[in-house]
């Protein structure tokens, strides 16, 4: 019989292990605000 | 095995900026009206490899106009990117450049700036005096009377008007215009303009003098009319340097 797990768990076990305190990087674009957003 | 496609550039790489400092050179050097615009935001970069060491780039930039009219000399690092409360002005810019080997050179940008929303400003600021259109009856006006002023008290070349480059209008707590416009000297001594302006020919651009003049006028409660105007002396133009580009305003 197959059983549905549920989402939490699911993303639970496919979520790939990262290593402690991975900072995952800036999106490439856009860049920085040099001086303020209109 | 083809050569592997380059890595995407992130829009704060190094290789990024120095894009966008090109393009933004060349957007000044292009421009006949207003103010000179800074870099605020590289918002996108694309890169397609054509050969080997040529690239074309295309960028898409978020400029901010300066206070500093277009016919000023001062260097673009040393004009100051006009405030928030100030009511400003954002640039859009598409650029296509071309990198062969390692030289950067524009082929075409587009731009089109749009003052902040009056919403905005009115938040942070309940009275700051708000953009007006260049062709607002009271701004006119003032311009006349302000370059009438100057013409009437200087011992110098009378003036006339280049354009108009920005204008606010202030309602309370008292109702006040403030105008912004260039101006260039003529062949013709303000006294001598006195007898027959209409002889009076702006002058030939090897010897062009370009100026700058600002006046607020305050019409009520109280009456004040303050008129400052400053030549900017002989430019020798640059000759162009860059790529020659099919730019498109």
């Amino acid at each position: 019989s197959v059983a549905k797990r549920e989402v939490a768990e699911a993303a639970q076990h496919d979520k790939v292990p990262r290593p402690v305190g991975f900072v995952p990087p800036p999106p490439p674009c856009p860049g920085k605000i040099r001086y303020f957003k209109i | 095995v083809p050569a592997a496609p380059p890595a995407p550039l992130g829009c704060d790489d190094p290789e990024s900026e120095a894009a966008a400092a090109v393009a933004l050179s060349y957007i000044n050097s292009h421009s006949h009206y207003g103010y000179k615009f800074a870099l605020n935001r590289i918002e996108n970069i694309r890169m397609l490899p054509q050969k080997l060491n040529d690239y074309i780039l295309f960028l898409e930039l978020d400029l901010l106009e300066t206070t500093c009219h277009i016919l000023s000399p001062t260097p673009l690092e040393n004009c100051t990117v006009r405030s928030f409360t100030e009511h400003a002005v954002e640039g859009d810019c598409d650029v296509k450049l071309q990198k062969l080997d390692g030289k950067l050179s524009v082929l075409a940008s587009k731009c089109h700036s749009h003052a902040d929303s009056a919403e905005d400003v009115l938040q942070l600021c309940p009275d700051c005096p708000l953009l007006a259109s260049l062709n607002n009856t009271e701004v006119e006006t003032t311009v006349k009377a302000a370059l009438d002023d100057y013409n009437s008290k200087t011992a110098d070349a009378y003036l006339r008007l280049l354009e108009i480059g920005r204008a606010k209008i202030q309602y309370h707590p008292a109702h006040i215009v403030f105008v912004e416009f260039a101006v260039a000297a003529t062949n013709c001594s303000a006294e001598a303009a006195k007898e027959n302006v209409e002889a009076c020919q702006l002058l030939p651009d090897d010897q062009s003098n370009f100026g700058f003049c600002t006046a607020t006028k305050v019409i009520s409660p109280s009456q004040d009319f303050q008129v400052n105007c400053q030549l900017y002396g002989h430019q020798v133009p640059t000759p162009d340097t860059s790529f020659p580009s099919q730019d498109t305003s």
